[in-house]
């Protein structure tokens, strides 16, 4: 398109225009633009450099594996309705599975229909155990529970589903808090990750959920999902930028193995098109 | 607020009584910034700043509005037109059964909104069945048949190809007397040929009278390819907007309803099966407008 040249009038209007389309946001999209065009650069490979350079320096330099060192290690998931967090679950399962790690699965969303189920025959497909609450229960005490079945029997990693909740609900939100502290409880130093998994699809609420739950429980980490779309999720720039949280996992389809680490370059990259 | 913004940038020029060029732009400047961060995407936006801006160019300030409200108001009406005032319930077909397809990305809302429009059609003195057809998410069906229960709704499934389950549904239909049948869909990718072609497939085998996409309100400028290639794929009658009862600010309904041409039927407000309403046009442009 107009994207041939940065010597081209029109480039800088074109890239502001892909980051928007982007969902990076109008404010960081112009902001980005503007320190693309400060390094001055000649060709589209240098500005797509410049950009990839830009985007990279904004994301968070926190490292991007998952803290898994303690023995039982404990990761709890969270998010927004139908961001992707059981699946993702099921992935993560399944990847350390075949990492030589013996997870456990615990299908902590008492409240949705079929929340259980669903978690269960995921992690039956995956090849692992899982640990199952009953619908109407405090899933606070299925992860307490979970845990504590997790070091009688040896398990390494317990992976933890929850129910999807807005963080404007703040009942459920105290919910969640619960939830973390109990963990706490059960396992001293857990969780060792706390992850909001982001839908790639969404636009500028995103930075509104992940500041909400941060501030409720302290993210260790983001997992981007449905990448796989023509979304780019553009806004976990500004996520990380601000909260220095980064993102960790990818989801980039509906199948076990569909989950990668996060790769900041590539991202960039994928903004560019 | 809007108003504000708009009302600083225009004091900054010191223009009063009639609108001059440099003060709309200076104003549309504040509206764009508004859109986008209501996530309208950004081809929208342009093309709605270029509508209000022809509607404000020249026009005298009314007494009893600040230049800053003037342009709001121009805004928000230009927006509420733009959103549509078609009829927004369900249509029911002169022959039953009517078969509603509720079709979209995966984790938007479908399988829930399903429950909700057969409780509505219920509401309405009709005879609704939810068809699970999402033979791929595991514990899909369970998930709409636990619903269906607990709503005392009709519910059917079936094995192997959802065209087929669909027709054979539509034959019970008819015998049982339900006079709607809902299709509940398994999420997809529009960039998925092979599952696209799944619901052309569907629409070919059963009498649909309404095909609904359902989007999250939170989605971003993606909203346009979306919306775009299910209506060129699919076809599509209008949307259901779904989680309204978060605080996003729910640009994708503009998005949508200016890409594609169809209204917003329905807004999901909550996860309880009694959370859907009537789309509202003046309701959704204050809140796009934040
Ligand atoms: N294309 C694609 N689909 C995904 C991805 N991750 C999850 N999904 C799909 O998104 C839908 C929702 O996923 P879930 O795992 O049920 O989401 P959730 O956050 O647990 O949803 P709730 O528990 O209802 O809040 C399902 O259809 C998944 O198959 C991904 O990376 N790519
Ligand atoms: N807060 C809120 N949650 C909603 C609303 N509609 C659906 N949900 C929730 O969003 C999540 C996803 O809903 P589903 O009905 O499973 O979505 P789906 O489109 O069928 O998902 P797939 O079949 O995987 O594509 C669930 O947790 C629902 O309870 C709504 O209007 N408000
Ligand atoms: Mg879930
Ligand atoms: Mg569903």
């Amino acid at each position: 398109r107009a994207l041939a040249s940065p010597l081209d009038p029109a480039f800088y209007a074109g890239l502001e225009e892909l980051l928007l389309a982007g969902d990076v946001g109008p404010s960081l999209a112009a902001r980005l633009t503007d320190s693309v065009r400060r390094r001055k650069p000649l060709t589209l490979e240098e500005a797509r450099a410049a950009l990839e350079a830009e985007v990279v320096a904004a994301l968070s330099a926190k490292p991007r594996s998952l803290e898994l060192a303690a023995n039982p290690s404990v990761v709890l998931l969270y998010g927004v309705n139908g961001a992707g967090k059981t699946t993702t679950v099921a992935k993560l399962a399944s990847g350390l599975k075949q990492a030589g790690r013996r997870p456990l699965v615990v299908a902590a969303d008492t409240f949705r229909a079929a929340g259980i189920e669903q978690m269960v025959a995921w992690a039956e497909r995956a090849g692992v155990e899982a640990f199952a609450g009953k619908p109407g229960g405090d899933a606070a005490a299925v992860a307490f529970d979970a845990i504590q079945a997790a070091r009688g029997r040896g398990f390494d990693t317990v992976l933890v589903d929850t129910a999807g909740r807005l963080q404007t609900q703040h009942n459920l939100m105290e919910e969640l808090r619960k939830v973390a502290r109990v963990v706490g409880r059960a396992l001293e130093g857990a969780p060792q990750e706390s992850l909001l998994v982001l839908d790639a699809t969404l636009g500028q609420n995103s930075l509104a959920q992940a500041r909400a739950f941060n501030t409720a429980l302290g993210l260790t980490g983001l997992v981007l999902a449905k990448m796989d779309g023509t979304a780019r999720g553009g806004s976990v720039i500004a996520i990380e930028s601000e909260l220095e949280v980064p993102t960790k996992l990818i989801g980039l389809g509906e199948k076990l193995e569909d989950l990668y680490a996060f790769d900041p370059a590539w991202f960039a990259r994928a903004l560019f098109g | 607020t809007l108003t504000q913004r708009i009302g600083s940038a225009l004091h900054k020029l010191g223009g009063r009584g009639v609108l001059r060029p440099e003060d709309i732009d200076a104003a549309l400047r504040e509206v764009r910034l508004a859109l986008l961060e209501a996530d309208v995407n950004f081809k929208v936006v342009k093309e709605f700043s270029e509508r209000v801006k022809e509607r404000t160019l020249g026009a005298a300030v009314l007494q009893s509005l600040s230049p800053a409200q003037q342009v709001v108001k121009v805004v928000h009406e230009e927006l509420v037109a733009l959103l549509g005032d078609e009829a927004r319930g369900l249509r029911y077909s002169a022959r039953p059964p009517t078969v509603v397809m509720l079709v979209g990305l995966q984790g938007a809302g479908k399988t829930t909104t399903a429950i909700k429009l057969a409780l509505l059609a219920r509401r309405e003195g009709h005879r609704p069945v939810v068809a699970g057809l999402d033979l791929r998410r595991p514990a899909a069906v369970e998930q709409l048949r636990t619903l269906a229960e607990r709503e005392k709704v009709g519910f059917t499934t079936g094995h192997g190809a959802v065209e087929e389950i669909a027709s054979e549904a539509v034959d019970e239909a008819g015998q049982t007397g339900s006079d709607v049948l809902i299709l509940d869909t398994a999420g997809r990718l529009h960039v998925d040929d092979e599952l696209m072609a799944e619901l052309r497939r569907l629409k070919a085998a059963v009498p649909v009278s309404e095909t609904l996409l359902v989007a999250d309100a939170m989605t971003g400028q993606d909203a346009v390819n979306v919306g775009i290639a299910f209506e060129r794929a699919v076809g599509i009658d209008g949307f259901v907007l779904t989680k309204l009862d978060g605080d996003a600010r729910g640009g994708a309904a503009l998005s949508l309803r200016v890409a594609t041409g169809k209204p917003v039927r329905f807004a999901g407000v909550g996860e309880k099966p009694a959370d859907l309403e009537l789309f509202h046009p003046d309701r959704m442009a204050s809140r796009i407008l934040g």
